[in-house]
């Protein structure tokens, strides 16, 4: 038996909406310790990671681990019949086909249920390795999702530029070139207004628009976003899920000229 | 122009 019961259940929607335009279909994986997803886009360029813990949910019970392979399609137009706050349940039997959203409504008046088939999905696991991160920056949610809509008007690249000064995004293409530079914020009223860069070297890499774009789906998520970055290796886009948990999206950088 | 790699280039499967 699984079930996960979430009083934020317009959390799940959010997620739902990082990951859709991204991916078609992908497998949960249930275990005692939480949920987590792991899939690359169809291009193979990219990488989610989704993982919500147990104890993020108001009540988990996972007997025995699950795969559920879902079409995430079919997943999001069910979650789009729960209103923003519903109590969301997924609940599945052990070796069941289907799974069970379950919504409530707050006063409990109104109460539906959708079951979805499930999918036997065929999916390549990749292993991360452990990474001491030159740059690590972290700023406002909005504004990253601002300036990756912004430079996407200039060429199909933004090339991301961290030093002590800084961090500069850039982009060139016909119609001229771009350039946003942040510096770090000396002081802020908000903790999620500020803008902290945590360098051990500088590093510059250029990654392909349309892939930052669709990582802002999670904006609504959390109003922070910490980007990692090293010579030669993927970024790291990371948001928080509230309380429970968190998605990365992992990106090949741009090699060679 | 610069291309672009899959990431699988980058993590092994395991």
């Amino acid at each position: 038996m699984f079930e996960a019961r979430l009083v934020h259940g317009n959390l799940l929607k959010k997620v739902l909406d990082a990951i859709k335009d991204l991916l078609t279909e992908a497998s949960w994986d249930c275990a005692d310790s939480g949920i987590q997803l792991q899939a690359m886009d169809n291009s193979h360029v990219s990488l989610v990671s989704v993982n919500l813990r147990a104890e993020g949910f108001d009540k988990y019970r996972c007997d025995r681990n699950l795969i559920m392979g879902m079409d995430l399609t079919s997943m999001s137009k069910i979650l789009k019949c729960s209103a923003s706050d519903d109590i969301i349940t997924m609940k599945a039997q052990d070796n069941a086909d289907t799974v069970s959203f379950i919504f409530e409504s707050p006063s409990q008046e109104k109460v539906s249920d959708y079951q979805m088939k499930l999918m036997n999905l065929d999916q390549d696991h990749l292993g991360i390795p452990e990474t001491e991160y030159a740059c690590v920056i972290k700023m406002p949610s909005g504004e990253f999702a601002r300036i990756c809509r912004d430079l996407s008007n200039f060429g199909e690249n933004i090339v991301i530029a961290c030093s002590k000064e800084g961090v500069k995004f850039s982009a060139a293409g016909d119609i001229g070139t771009a350039n946003v530079k942040l510096a770090q914020t000396s002081s802020v009223d908000k903790e999620e207004d500020a803008v902290v860069i945590d360098m051990q070297e500088p590093v510059t890499l250029t990654f392909a628009c349309r892939y930052l774009n669709m990582f802002t789906k999670a904006t609504p998520l959390s109003p922070q976003v910490s980007l990692s970055m090293h010579p030669d290796v993927p970024l790291v886009v990371e948001y928080a899920i509230g309380e429970i948990g968190q998605i990365q999206y992992f990106l090949a950088p741009k090699i060679g000229d | 122009a610069k291309k672009q790699p899959t990431i699988s280039k980058f993590f092994a499967p395991g």
